[in-house]
């Protein structure tokens, strides 16, 4: 479970990184 | 005359209608439109629409999309997952929707 929050994570961060 | 210009007055409230809904997010399109292939977005929006917990499997999405090869939609995955769009869960044969645009 703890991965899968990461994995979110770190999409949520990639898709606003693509944002900027 | 002036029937004439009503009439041709509808379909222009309707296509800026149709330009809005656009905008809204709905998550009930499916056009492509954030730069994604026809491809890609298929393989999103099944994604988006999966109610399992555990998000989508490579196996289930090759089941909907008879059309497209394992390749294809393995390569429509990475492309989505590496832009953000969906993420791996309980292994990498497992995907969910960030579910923003």
């Amino acid at each position: 479970l703890e991965r899968i929050h990461r994995n979110k994570e770190l999409a949520l961060q990639r898709l606003a990184e693509r944002n900027v | 005359r002036k029937n004439l210009m009503s009439a041709l007055r509808v379909p222009h409230s309707y296509s800026s209608a149709a330009i809005s809904d656009v905008g809204d997010y709905g998550g009930g399109s499916n056009l492509p439109v954030n730069g994604l292939t026809a491809h890609q977005s298929q393989v999103l929006n099944l994604i988006k629409n999966c109610p399992v917990p555990e998000g989508m499997s490579l196996q289930e999405l090759k089941l909907q999309l008879q059309n497209m090869s394992m390749a294809t939609i393995r390569q429509a995955v990475e492309f989505l997952s590496s832009e953000g769009h969906i993420y791996s869960t309980v292994d990498d044969d497992h995907y969910k929707s960030t579910d923003v645009e």
